[in-house]
């Protein structure tokens, strides 16, 4: 077993400080995720010049580890439907960071939404994000982002919702409403994930924060 | 996976031997995605004069090792000895892996693969 002896200790210095199950639950590996191994992957990326180990060239920040955290808990509540007041249902999602080491530091945390629309219309649509506190009532409005054209819908939470230079949370929940705006149609939240970047201080020089 | 001649038989000169670690054989290759395993290799060979003495195109020799090995091939010490055959240049890999929350992590690992082995 894993735990005992020189596996053990490996482990430690691959900073998995518990061992891992031998059969996890298993779930597509999110495209994003492939394409970051391959960019950062010596063998793969056949690039002239040697990588930066502290950096995530693809998304132009410090870091060396980078998790793709699914949602552990998405829930919606119905408010009013869009064709009376133009609000749509809001939602809930909430990610479990416990695997995050508190020494770690965020460099960059993207919030990543599937958005399924009832129809072709969603001219206008505008996503507002608030940190839902224990109390189940949504704290201010931390940002609001507009929905592309051909979702999904991303939103940066770095400042806002997960602080920079300090050890993250050890959940994430967040209550998610869509404005329609133009659009007179609502939508349905099929996916939410969270692309977390950290750093870890013991293996790599902190950022120097911008004057 | 190691080279054939690496048991047994005269060893021959310091230099690189491949060693293929495979996930599977350590039994993590349910939780490692990709890769399914790396060319780690290993260093292995003899540190006497002159090929303590570096060839064109290496590394310039460590005078130390130099100087151990004279002094070795003169007057043999016990428990002395020569120098030792030893990595020299590393490269990193990253690593896609489940984690115990079912994230999906890539990490970056420095120093993971021998490139180039030396006497020291």
């Amino acid at each position: 077993p894993a735990s005992l002896g020189p596996a053990a200790a490996l482990l430690q210095v691959l900073g998995l400080p518990e061992t891992p199950r031998s059969v996890p639950t298993l779930r597509p590996v999110p495209p994003v995720m492939w394409r970051l191994f391959r960019s950062r992957n010596p063998q793969e990326a056949r690039v002239g010049r040697p990588l930066k180990p502290c950096h995530v060239e693809e998304l132009g920040v410090a870091g060396n580890i980078v998790r793709h955290i699914p949602d552990s808990g998405l829930s919606s509540r119905i408010i009013q439907p869009a064709r009376t007041s133009g609000l749509c249902p809001e939602w809930t999602v909430v990610f479990d960071l416990s695997s995050v080491e508190p020494i770690e530091r965020p460099t960059r945390a993207r919030l990543e939404l599937r958005l399924e629309a009832e129809s072709e219309d969603t001219r206008g649509w505008e996503l507002s994000v608030a940190l839902l506190a224990e109390a189940e009532h949504p704290g201010p409005e931390l940002l609001r982002v507009q929905a592309p054209p051909g979702l999904p819908l991303r939103a940066d939470l770095l400042g806002t919702a997960v602080a920079a230079n300090a050890s993250v949370p050890r959940t994430l929940r967040l209550a998610l409403a869509l404005h329609p705006g133009a659009a007179a149609t609502c939508g349905r939240l099929a996916e939410a994930s969270l692309l977390l970047v950290t750093l870890d201080p013991r293996l790599c020089p902190l950022p120097r924060s911008r004057r | 996976h190691t080279e054939p001649r690496v048991g047994g038989g005269p060893v021959g000169t310091c230099r690189t031997r491949r060693l293929h670690v495979s996930f599977r054989e350590v039994g993590w290759h349910r939780w490692v995605i990709a890769p399914r395993g790396f060319l780690a290799n290993f260093c292995q060979g003899t540190c006497a004069l002159p090929e303590t003495l570096r060839g064109p195109g290496g590394p310039p020799a460590l005078n130390h090792a130099v100087l151990r090995a004279l002094m070795h091939a003169a007057a043999p010490t016990p428990g002395v000895g020569s120098p030792c055959c030893v990595p020299e240049r590393l490269s990193p890999i990253s690593v896609l892996f489940f984690d115990n929350s079912d994230n999906v992590v890539l990490r970056h690992y420095e120093d993971m693969v021998v490139d180039e082995c030396g006497c020291r």
